[in-house]
């Protein structure tokens, strides 16, 4: 009851027990990390179900779960250095971190700028009054 | 200012949409803006096209020729106000639906336009004229580095390193006031953002991030747009 109640106070421990059993978020525990191949791929085939994927052959496939075990230790990095959300897998882990910029970003940063703001530029906004 | 703040409450934002596998999120972000202001400006929430942007603007940067509105290779909102201002307007999503891809050519029809814009500014670095400007204006247009939303789930990211070159454009529909942040042991207060990935990813479509220090860049790229009414025909 102690390890629980100190689990509960202070989740930074629940970040170190690993739970190879968690499928979508790591917030509770490893995943990802460490995982034999055999849990990793039925983390791929549950992945697979859920987002409805195929592929177009074996090698495609063979090569898009490298790229999801490879996303498991990335959520994982991403998990430790931002303990208050949740990473694990979603609709973008059979993707390269490239191939994710290049079908699902798209902003271009417009150079010379600072702040977002043009310097000189006649769209600045007004400051408003923030005290009342 | 509120403490806690959300358009959403409001009933200003429209549901949450699929960009699809298309650089067009900047569309998205600029449209959400239009019509959160639009709302404002005509008590009716219209869900406005992307796609019209996506075929239609093209609009360059002035200081940067090369450097222009396309499609699904991308774009900035300000240049996609600039082009709204120019072209009139915005047609509704019914009008001109969203196919995700960007080999069509512009069907705008200026009969149709449901919103148009009557003046857009950028934002200073600074979140409480951020929080001004949204609750004043409607939901900001915003740049953000989207590192962390490839593997986020849920809660309120606020990543101890986060890089602050911009390369995703959403929406700011609100704030927070306590988003329990456990490595500092204390509520931290959030942004609420609006992605353009669908309902299935993040928080039903939605990401919070950590309000205090531009974290991944969220401060560094608000421009606020405000509508004027139009009849539609």
């Amino acid at each position: 009851a102690a390890v629980v109640e100190a689990e509960a106070e202070d989740p930074l421990i629940l970040q170190v027990v690993p739970d190879a059993k968690e499928e979508g978020g790591f917030g509770g525990g490893g995943g990802g990390l460490g995982l034999g191949a055999a849990a990793v791929e039925a983390h791929f085939v549950s992945f697979e179900r859920r987002f409805g994927r195929s592929y177009a052959s074996a090698e495609e496939r063979a090569h898009r779960r490298s790229v999801f075990a490879a996303n498991l230790r990335r959520a994982r990095r991403h998990q430790r250095l931002d303990p208050g959300a949740v990473h694990g897998v979603t609709q973008f882990s059979d993707l390269t971190p490239a191939e994710f910029r290049r079908a699902f970003l798209g902003l271009r940063r417009k150079k010379g700028s600072v702040g977002g703001s043009i310097l000189g530029s006649s769209h600045e906004a007004p400051i408003l009054p923030t005290n009342d | 200012l509120p403490s806690d703040f959300d358009w959403r409450d409001q009933g200003a934002v429209t549901g949450v949409k699929n960009q699809g596998s298309c650089g067009s999120c900047w569309s998205f972000s600029a449209s959400g803006a239009l019509e959160g202001a639009n709302f404002l400006a005509t008590g009716k929430l219209k869900s406005l096209s992307e796609q019209q942007l996506v075929d239609c603007d093209h609009e360059c940067d002035p200081s940067e020729a090369d450097a222009c509105d396309q499609g699904c290779n991308g774009g900035l909102m300000t240049t996609a106000f600039e082009y709204l201002l120019k072209s009139g307007g915005l047609e509704s999503e019914a009008d001109y639906p969203y196919t995700g891809t960007d080999g069509g050519s512009c069907k705008f029809d200026k009969s149709k336009i449901a919103a148009s814009v009557k003046n857009f500014s950028v934002v200073s670095i600074d979140e409480d004229q951020i929080a001004a400007n949204l609750v004043k204006h409607g939901p900001l247009a915003i740049g953000i580095n989207a590192v962390f939303m490839q593997t986020y789930i849920g809660g309120v990211s606020c990543p101890y390193i986060c890089g602050r070159h911009l390369d995703h454009g959403v929406l700011l529909v609100g704030y927070g006031s306590a988003g329990y942040s456990p490595i500092r042991f204390k509520e931290k207060p959030y942004w609420i953002i609006k992605n353009s990935w669908g309902e299935s990813w993040g928080e039903d479509g939605y990401y919070r991030i950590c309000r205090g220090r531009n974290v991944c860049g969220v401060d560094s790229m608000v421009s606020t747009v405000t509508a004027i009414q139009t009849s539609q025909k």
